[in-house]
């Protein structure tokens, strides 16, 4: 039934000779029913749907494409627009801070992301700074070890700065230092201070927003509120093997603007793959 | 005044009811249980006549808001009382996908059986994730419980069916299973959640859902609840400013109820949901 979606309004499309205004409603309108079902954030969604509508009624096909195809594009295009289209996260010396709302897979994302730095070439290490998870640094202790990669930590110690701090100063000679933080929410405030605490002193070049693809209308407005505490430069989608959408992460990047580089197919270190838009956004309209 | 005296035609009940649907998926009901509701008001409400003294909007938004208390007052399972009724020891088994508060929620579970004072043993039949018997056993020694545990990678249904065995030896009231998070979609875990309820055969199965989750909670409780048969659901994280929208479509689609919501990270951070609480919250 939810791949009805996409997949229905295409067939519209296809055996249109020409596209007339019904049948860009009729499609609009199976689209903005995939949207919503796929969890996108209703106003996106509503928006989204009249700036389809508008492009496919007014914009003129370009030379040697149908007018099917030029609908198809458009929703590509604009998808493509909010989510970014084969950012990557440079191979280079860099801080990277992983935020986050609780259980999305920020510190088993950390021992991916480790891996995969390692196995470039980069020297890279990682920093418990959660100090609040009961086992929190046994947890990254063993995803570490499954990377191949030293971490740091402080288990007794309850000041994430402080640890990260101590973290930084050991791990300096590395080319790569992540940091796992604790999960929090907006509403939060001693954790927000928290996080703007530690991005200060860590000085990252990247903050990482880790979201999972079932992350429903909460999705937007969280990641707004970590973007205006810490201001977020990419996003990882986790556990999109299973059967989530993911329309809530694509809120939340349209919340940052921060495009996503890496989705989470898996518990294994080796589960992260390198964002693939069109893959994503056909899967989110069915 | 509009709508005094006069029926419900359909023009009139969809702008109103357009504005209520946006409100509830906003609060993450999935599409589907939306729409269901809606047809059922309009069932109800089309050709109704109105009395003198309401508005149209007033008796959509009652129709509607009574549609979904329906929904949500299933017959329900008060946990302590069920304890209180059966031969012990009762096992009670936890499960979900990755992430959703599961062994947070059993920690606050064996802190309030405590409190009520029966005694608990936990069972860390999550043995796949890193530092998931550790996290364990922090709860287990914070609340001053036993956990049976056995080493990384080892059969989940054993550790479980040992914790039984270890619970009617000692005579302990409550068994809490722990078991790892996974992916509805993903056959052989599924298989090996089924094969922990064969083995352990525990008294009742609980689903923990993510109150952030949108319309993926629908799916998760009934693969679930088509696996092993879930008798009740607790709502984790409900305090992410999550409205938890999803207890009225996981309660629509599997007609389970929701006994517990999950308000925070401390151990008393549990509360019993009420469906007029969460009525309130939807159309808040
Ligand atoms: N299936 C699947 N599971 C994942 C993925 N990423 C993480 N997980 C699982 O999701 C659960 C939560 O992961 P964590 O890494 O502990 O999440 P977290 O964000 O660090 O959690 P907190 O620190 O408590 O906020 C664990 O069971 C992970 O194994 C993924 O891409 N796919
Ligand atoms: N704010 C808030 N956080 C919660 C709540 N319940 C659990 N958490 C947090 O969510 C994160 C995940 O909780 P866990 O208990 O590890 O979840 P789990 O289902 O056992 O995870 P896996 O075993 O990896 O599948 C932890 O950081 C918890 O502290 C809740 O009700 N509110
Ligand atoms: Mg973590
Ligand atoms: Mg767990």
């Amino acid at each position: 039934k939810l791949k009805d979606g996409l997949q229905n309004a295409m067939k519209k499309v296809a055996n249109a000779s020409h596209i007339d205004k019904n049948l860009v409603s009729e499609v609009v309108k199976d689209v903005q029913r995939a949207m919503i079902e796929s969890d996108m954030n209703v106003n996106l969604a509503l928006e989204l749907t009249q700036k389809l509508k508008e492009r496919a009624l007014t914009e003129k096909p370009p030379a040697g494409m149908t007018s099917k195809e030029h609908v198809i594009k458009i929703i590509y295009e604009e998808f493509v627009n909010i989510l970014g289209d084969g950012v990557e996260l440079k191979l280079r010396p860099q801080t990277i801070m992983m935020v986050g709302l609780y259980g999305m897979g920020k510190t088993t994302t950390c021992g991916k992301l480790g891996a995969y730095f390692q196995k470039r070439g980069l020297n890279t290490a990682l920093v418990a700074g959660d100090t609040h998870r009961p086992a929190a640094y046994e947890q990254l202790e063993q995803v570490a070890e499954d990377a191949g990669v030293p971490i740091y930590g402080s288990p007794g110690e309850s000041r994430a700065p402080k640890v990260v701090r101590e973290g930084l100063e050991k791990f300096k000679e590395y080319d790569v230092v992540i940091i796992d933080t604790s999960g929090r929410h907006s509403l939060q405030d001693e954790l927000i201070k928290e996080i703007k605490r530690i991005r200060k002193v860590a000085q990252p070049d990247e903050v990482i927003l880790t979201i999972d693809a079932s992350v429903g209308q909460q999705a937007g407005p969280q990641a707004e509120a970590f973007h205006d505490a810490v201001g977020v430069t990419k996003t990882i989608i986790t556990k999109i093997d299973g059967s989530a959408k993911g329309g809530g992460a694509l809120s939340a990047v349209a919340a940052t603007d921060a495009p996503v580089v890496f989705v989470g197919t898996g518990e294994r270190i080796r589960d992260l793959e390198k964002f693939d838009p069109k893959r994503f956004i056909s899967r989110l309209l069915g | 005044v509009d709508g005094w005296g006069s029926k419900l035609k359909e023009n009139k009940i969809e702008p109103i009811l357009w504005d209520l649907k946006v409100a509830l998926l906003e609060a993450d009901v999935a599409l589907p249980v939306v729409e269901e509701i809606e047809e059922e008001v309009k069932d109800n409400l089309l050709n109704k006549k109105i009395g003198r003294k309401y508005s149209i909007e007033d008796v959509i938004e009652t129709a509607l808001k009574n549609a979904v208390k329906k929904a949500l007052d299933l017959e329900t399972i008060d946990l302590y009382d069920f304890i209180k009724n059966t031969e012990k020891p009762v096992s009670i088994m936890f499960v979900g996908v990755n992430g959703t508060g599961k062994t947070t929620t059993i920690a606050k579970i064996s802190h309030n059986l405590i409190k009520k004072n029966y005694s608990c043993v936990l069972a860390a039949s999550d043995t796949f994730r890193a530092g998931a018997l550790e996290q364990l056993q922090v709860h287990a020694n914070r609340l001053g419980v036993k956990l049976i545990k056995h080493s990384k990678g080892s059969d989940p249904a054993a550790v479980g069916y040992d914790a039984v065995e270890h619970a009617r030896a000692r005579r302990k009231d409550v068994v809490l299973i722990d078991t790892a998070g996974r992916m509805q979609t993903n056959t052989n875990l599924m298989d090996e959640m089924k094969k922990i309820k064969r083995v352990v055969e525990p008294d009742l199965i609980i689903f923990v859902g993510d109150a952030l989750a949108g319309n993926d909670a629908v799916d998760q409780a009934q693969k679930f609840n088509e696996a092993v048969g879930i008798d009740g659901v607790i709502l984790s994280k409900i305090d992410a400013d999550a409205k938890g929208g999803s207890a009225l479509s996981i309660g629509h689609a599997v007609g389970k109820p929701i006994l517990f919501v999950g308000t925070g990270e401390g151990y008393d951070d549990l509360e019993h949901f009420d469906s007029d609480w969460m009525t309130d919250r939807l159309f808040g």
